[in-house]
């Protein structure tokens, strides 16, 4: 956070009303909180909010405050993991990253060790946090993180982050996220999601219910490059979050497949699996391996200076190691390894991290889960992108930063890399968007995000839509979008009867007397979502049409044109293409044709309502469902 | 003994509370009970959504999932799943 909100101009200037600001209450369901971290001092804020209706879990070692004014932990089965702390005391430190990443007060010259430096903030520092601890040394359990969705909902919280998701798609009410999700909105209250990191592989998206925002992961403009120089003095830039310095010092370079254990031989052993390398023969040296290997997974390294790790994995994961570590690419890797396998003594040094610039930026990350949306394809997930790549935020000192068990730095900032860092930071925008218009509903909010996103650039993007939504989170243009596609409980439950479900079902749900029918088939196509989507098949022939509305939130008298582009073979048309708005608040509908057929797997357009002023953007995409 | 060994952890989902009343801890034993039989033990349901929404947490056999899956007003019924941290 030290680079991530001044790159996308929302600047310690900006604009903000705080007063209001001051107000919203953040409820962040994780790994509990670090209380004493410099980013939750609660000087200058008065007591909680009046609608906050929650508790803080007090105990000998563990007090809220007025910046935490609330923090419970759950743990249904009752049965600690052993190493784990009772209470809403975060141990692990992602939970401390996200809360702080949020709602974090200013913290100046910050840094993790000397990297990143610079003032630490969240995106709305003057907000309250509530912090739900749902998650353990052993998981995340559904029925954990539904009791913090009871809690939170009813505690009076204005907006939720949620950076946790499961392995496997499920249907929206097998979910335990989804339903906590539901309920939220049901109560005005948006839950912002992690997308997930199981990328660059298609349907990877997770946390995709249409009732919640699903956030991609994006570079900021930074990032830190760990060198590495040789004893003949060539030197290669890789990547890793690197805080050793080992001052420029040679030691023994090793090739891991010339130390193989026994029991193994150099083929194995050169990609540094667990136990393959002789334990001995790394002591004191730097040990060059043809893959890479978790910093979690280091301990038989044990007594090595360093690691240097070569191969063809992106290099936009970078780790907090516990050892001096470099991560290099395989045409450097191979200039390595020759020199380490044809030198009679050859040495190596690693260099601490350097903060570099992107030439091209934003990207989303390589590892940042992709569309489509595996339950309803004919929704686009993710919603949209933000920074999630290489965040400085606050950190529990008790939490190795590398999250290898034996590292045994204690620090109050880590940079760390996922799209549950890019969750909060889309959840701020949210709470900084409501500040401005409290009365927003979770849908109006989350179109004012996906509207107003930065554009991301599809020769960076080679999934384009199915990887960044609608774009780049633009905190100071989504306060005002001009228009919102907003939806109630009434349009989701239609949706889901869409999706199949019955009368009796949503009624459930809902708790009302909501009912579906049988032609209620294609209403996937009439939820008022801020962007189209449609799955087909290359060549087929296709005619589609969405209906939505926009609610004017822009200026009382306004006409607004559709802009539309679309990809060749595509013909989309709207209907009518001039709004005219007499009033703030008045509500137009319009309808969305797309006709044709596709010759690739994806292909993108966007409809832009433009009144001169307000330039309101959803993403248009048909893809291949194969 | 043998029983509890088959007993797993499910989340049982019924949306949300009705208009004129909230489901409490009492409401979801008496449920239990009388869809599963006496035999069904207090200490197994571990926890009960009362707050925002309707549901419970209960250690339950295959046979006993499939009768509180027919139960009025459930709607789903799944494992105690693990998710991670992203």
């Amino acid at each position: 956070t030290t680079r991530s909100w001044d790159f996308m101009g929302l600047s310690q200037q900006a604009s903000r009303v705080p007063s209001v600001e001051s107000d919203i209450i953040v409820g962040v369901l994780d790994t509990g909180i670090w209380p004493e971290s410099p980013s939750f001092l609660d000087q200058g804020y008065g007591p909680p909010p009046r609608k906050w209706k929650g508790s803080c879990e007090v105990s000998s070692d563990f007090s809220c405050n007025n910046k935490i004014i609330g923090a419970r932990s759950y743990r249904t089965n009752g049965q600690y993991p052993i190493n784990d702390i009772q209470g809403p005391r975060d141990s692990n430190g992602h939970g401390t990253h996200a809360a702080s990443t949020v709602a974090g007060g200013l913290v100046r010259q910050a840094s993790m060790l000397g990297l990143g430096s610079g003032t630490a903030r969240g995106g709305v520092p003057s907000a309250r946090i509530a912090s739900y601890k749902i998650c353990w040394s052993d998981g995340c359990r559904d029925a954990d993180v539904l009791a913090a969705f009871d809690d939170a909902i009813a505690d009076g919280v204005d907006i939720i982050s949620f950076s946790v998701g499961g392995r496997k798609p499920r249907d929206y009410f097998n979910d335990s996220i989804a339903i906590g999700a539901f309920h939220a909105m049901k109560k005005g209250i948006l839950t912002s999601m992690s997308a997930g990191n199981s990328g660059p592989k298609s349907f990877t998206v997770r946390n995709f219910s249409p009732w919640s925002l699903s956030v991609a992961a994006s570079t900021t403009d930074r990032k830190f490059l760990s060198g590495v120089q040789l004893g003949d003095g060539r030197s290669f830039d890789g990547v890793t979050i690197n805080t050793f310095d080992l001052n420029g010092t040679q030691y023994p370079l090793v090739y891991a497949g010339n130390i193989p254990n026994i029991g193994f031989n150099g083929s194995i052993s050169r990609f540094c699996l667990t136990n393959s390398v002789d334990k001995e023969l790394v002591k004191g040296k730097i040990v060059l391996c043809d893959f890479f290997v978790s910093p979690t997974n280091l301990s038989f390294l044990e007594g090595a200076i360093g690691i240097i790790m070569q191969d063809n994995n992106p290099k936009d994961l970078t780790f907090p190691f516990p050892l001096p570590a470099s991560h290099l690419g395989t045409q450097e890797g191979a200039l390595i390894s020759s020199y380490a396998n044809l030198t009679s003594l050859p040495t190596a040094t690693i260099l601490k991290s350097t903060e570099g610039k992107y030439k091209e930026t934003p990207f989303v990350a390589s590892f940042s889960s992709r569309g489509p949306n595996p339950i309803t394809p004919d929704i686009l997930k993710p919603d949209l992108s933000g920074p999630g790549v290489e965040i400085l935020a606050a950190w529990s000192p008790i939490g190795p930063p590398s999250g290898a068990e034996d590292d045994t730095r204690q620090l109050l900032f880590n940079i760390i890399s996922g799209t549950s860092m890019s969750c909060p930071h889309a959840t701020a925008v949210a709470a900084y968007v409501k500040s401005f218009h409290p009365s927003w509903s979770p849908a109006a909010l989350k179109s004012a995000l996906m509207t107003t996103a930065f554009p991301m650039r599809a020769d960076l993007n080679p999934d384009a839509e199915f990887a960044y939504g609608s774009g780049h989170i633009n905190p100071l243009s989504a306060v005002n979008p001009g228009l919102i596609y907003n939806a109630t409980e009434i349009d989701y439950v239609r949706f889901l009867c869409g999706q199949g479900y019955s009368t009796k079902l949503v009624q459930q749900v809902s708790g009302d007397n909501s009912s579906c029918s049988r032609g209620d088939i294609d209403l996937v196509f009439d939820l008022n979502y801020p962007s189209f989507a449609l799955s087909t098949s290359i060549s087929t022939s296709i005619s589609q049409v969405y209906r939505r509305r926009v609610t004017n939130v822009g200026s009382a008298n306004s006409t607004y044109k559709a802009i539309v582009s679309g990809p060749l073979g595509l013909n989309i048309t709207v209907n009518p293409s001039v709004l005219s708005f007499k009033a703030l608040g008045e509500e137009l509908r319009f309808e969305v044709t797309i006709e044709g057929s596709i010759s690739s797997s994806i292909a993108s357009g966007s409809l832009v309502w433009d009144d001169g002023k307000h330039k309101v953007k959803s993403p248009i995409v048909v893809f291949d469902e194969n | 003994n043998s029983e509890h060994e088959d007993r797993k952890t499910y989340i049982v989902y019924m949306g949300s509370h009705p208009k004129d009343r909230v489901s409490t801890r009492s409401h979801h034993v008496r449920m239990l009970q009388e869809t599963i039989g006496s035999s069904f033990a207090p200490h197994s349901l571990l926890h009960s959504y009362e707050r925002s929404f309707n549901g419970f947490v209960a250690k339950l056999t295959e046979v006993e999932v499939q009768k509180v899956s027919e139960m009025k007003g459930v709607i789903s019924v799944f494992p105690n799943g693990k998710k991670q941290l992203h």
